[in-house]
């Protein structure tokens, strides 16, 4: 889903 | 990674090292909110448990627990080293204002009811409100010092940046995510008077003088 691809941010 | 969260990363290092700087420099943490710093401490914890069990690159490694360290660290001169500083009487905010109702909003609204997912959820919603002590200072005592200003100028950037950030990875990389999105927004807003006050003031070389 997104939020996989935003747990890069800090 | 792109320049705007990069530039956003760096903005928010740059607020956490003037604070630290302002501090321990000054040896006085007279008009900075320990309620906000508390919030903060809570914010990263709660946000990069995934330390633990996840790794995704080194940057990512190093400036969590940087931004973990510099946090406690900060609440360590506050709360401490440098307590008599400690402006108790203007630093009134009730934080239990913000963590209750950030803990069930993440209940609610989240992108998957797991432990890991909701603590994230939780941080994001609570960093967007974990300013209002600061600010709420800073209009209780009327005025900041400058190095304070910049300290909160910075801050305010970093949130700003990751907009952009957001904005790029939608049209890149065709992908965003609404709760960190509208929190981001949330957050940035709440600066907005105070980036007013900061460009047509403390960048003039004033004083950051709220109105009383």
């Amino acid at each position: 889903g997104t939020r996989e691809k935003s747990k890069d941010e800090l | 990674m792109n320049i705007f969260r990069l530039l956003g990363d760096l903005s928010h290092l740059l607020a956490i090292i003037i604070l630290l700087v302002k501090i321990w420099k000054t040896r006085s943490c007279a008009g900075i909110s320990g309620k906000s710093q508390i919030l903060f401490a809570v914010v990263y914890t709660s946000r990069y448990l995934d330390l633990i069990n996840a790794f995704i690159s080194p940057y990512n490694t190093i400036m969590k627990i940087v931004f973990l360290a510099a946090s406690y660290g900060t609440i360590y001169l506050m709360y401490m080293k440098f307590k008599a500083t400690y402006d108790v009487n203007h630093d009134t905010f009730r934080i239990e204002f913000l963590i209750a109702p950030a803990a069930v909003l993440a209940l609610i609204v989240n992108h998957a009811f797991e432990p890991l997912e909701i603590l994230w959820t939780f941080s994001i919603y609570l960093e967007s409100v974990a300013i209002l002590p600061q600010l709420f200072l800073v209009s209780k005592t009327g005025e900041a010092e400058s190095i304070t200003s910049h300290y909160l100028f910075m801050l305010g950037s970093y949130r700003a940046l990751y907009i952009f950030n957001w904005i790029y990875r939608y049209y890149a990389e065709n992908h965003y995510d609404l709760i960190a999105i509208v929190a981001g927004i949330v957050q940035t807003v709440l600066y907005c008077d105070f980036f007013y006050l900061y460009i047509t003031k403390v960048l003039k070389g004033k004083k950051l003088q709220l109105p009383a």
